[in-house]
């Protein structure tokens, strides 16, 4: 008779429960209203079928966002998790759309589940990722934007996990400076 | 201690949870 090991049939746990958040806009309805919860999920395995049953970011419409943060976190920036906060933020041009937003994205979802920024992990609150017409946008929201020494190890790991250019500039950004800018640039308060 | 896994552990997983 086969033996079926405890690794067969137990799922694998993650460090952090994590939430999938969707982000549709329309514009008869408000922003919070437009938010909607997809699922949560605390395994391997869990992540996994979530991820397969779901539209890749460059399928989906303009305006649209997928969020995903720890559980009890709201991918607002009025949340007192994100509130003093800010964000990694890599802006594509249009051509990346076929050809790295979805690469990017993965890669930035198996970074967050995989705790892979070692001990500066516990900073991160989660990612976003906003298709628009413009071009579209990745970002990894963390917790302190004066956390200096987390926020540029974890730019510079992220960096080398999606496999950017040393050349390649990516910018963090607070969002207290982001939600008060008056033009269309925030400054960054750091760069990788 | 803290449950951190690789990208390629988590890739070796993508097909498997679909057919359990």
């Amino acid at each position: 008779s086969e033996t079926v090991t405890p690794a067969q049939y137990l799922k694998h746990p993650l460090q952090n429960r994590w939430a999938l958040w969707y982000f549709k806009n329309d514009k008869t309805k408000g922003w919070t209203e437009n938010l909607r919860l997809i699922a949560k999920f605390d395994t391997v395995e869990d992540f996994w079928a979530l991820y397969n049953h779901i539209q890749q970011p460059s399928k989906l419409l303009f305006g649209c966002d997928y969020c995903l943060f720890k559980d009890g976190i709201k991918p607002m920036w009025e949340d007192d998790k994100n509130k003093k906060g800010g964000r990694w933020l890599m802006t594509l041009n249009k051509q990346q759309r076929h050809n790295d937003l979805d690469r990017y994205w993965l890669e930035t979802l198996l970074c967050l589940i995989g705790e892979a920024f070692d001990e500066h992990s516990d900073e991160v609150c989660g990612a976003v990722v906003n298709v628009r017409p413009k071009g579209d946008k990745i970002a990894i929201w963390t917790g302190n934007c004066q956390n200096r020494e987390a926020i540029v190890s974890i730019g510079q790991l992220y960096k080398e996990r999606l496999g950017l250019s040393l050349k390649a500039l990516i910018g963090y950004q607070s969002h207290d400076d982001t939600s008060s800018k008056s033009g269309s640039t925030t400054k960054n308060l750091f760069s990788v | 201690g803290k449950k951190r896994y690789d990208r390629e552990f988590l890739l070796g997983f993508q097909f498997i949870a679909a057919s359990t």
